[in-house]
């Protein structure tokens, strides 16, 4: 039986969630 | 120092005095004027009135305004609390504080709930989790059967919907992320420790006088 992920561990892989990316010159 | 500075920071709109704002956040006074150097090149990327418009805060994550993402949309909407469709250096500040180090874990855990709360009912739904696994996966151009999908969001919601009412209350949320702390990851930026090494010229724009405090 395959392992099913959680939705929102995937969800947050987004990379509009990924504000570190404002600080990264 | 004078008026010169000063004259230059009234052409921000919303623009707040940095004591002020570091006596409301666990920013020092000097990490909110480093916070300025970031946010006055942001908001001057495409239109150098001051604040922050959605174009501009897509440009500054993806290199690219034109690319819209649900996800993006989200975090811009929640620091747009006046939901003005621009973001002032107040909202930038208070917002981008929920994602201090120090910040309570509790302003994270509520702030991230209203990030998937995506129509603000007070509810996760699953229509909406699904919505946003959807976009994840077009960003991502990974493919997933609708019936993977489905048994992901079977999982999900038996793990976090105590009630089995088919949405997430805050609640649950509370309960499900202590159980998850990763889901809490993205909540804190470490970067947020070393503002004024990243953006050391706001000393040269300083308007405090003494800035280590």
């Amino acid at each position: 039986r395959p392992v099913v992920m959680n939705a929102f561990d995937l969800i947050s892989t987004s990379q509009g969630l990924d504000l570190g990316i404002l600080f990264e010159k | 120092m004078g008026c010169f500075q000063s004259k230059g920071r009234r052409q921000f709109p919303g623009y707040e005095d940095p004591v002020f704002l570091a006596s409301q956040t666990a920013f020092t006074v000097s990490e909110v004027e480093a916070l300025f150097e970031l946010f006055k090149s942001i908001s001057s990327s495409v239109i150098d009135d001051g604040l922050i418009n959605k174009e501009e805060f897509q440009l500054a994550l993806f290199k690219t305004g034109k690319k819209e993402n649900l996800f993006a949309n989200r975090i811009f909407n929640l620091f747009d609390v006046k939901q003005k469709g621009v973001i002032d250096f107040g909202d930038f500040v208070r917002a981008l504080n929920v994602f201090h180090p120090n910040a309570p874990h509790e302003d994270k855990v509520d702030f991230c709930f209203k990030l998937y709360d995506l129509d603000g009912t007070g509810f996760i739904e699953r229509k909406e989790v699904k919505q946003m696994l959807i976009a994840l996966l077009s960003e991502s151009e990974m493919r997933l059967a609708d019936e993977v999908v489905e048994s992901i969001l079977d999982k999900t919601f038996q793990e976090a919907d105590a009630n089995q009412d088919g949405k997430i209350d805050k609640t649950e949320w509370e309960n499900f992320v202590s159980h998850n702390p990763s889901l809490m990851k993205i909540m804190t930026l470490p970067y947020l420790r070393d503002i004024t090494t990243t953006f050391p010229s706001f000393v040269f724009h300083s308007e405090v006088e003494d800035i280590a405090t």
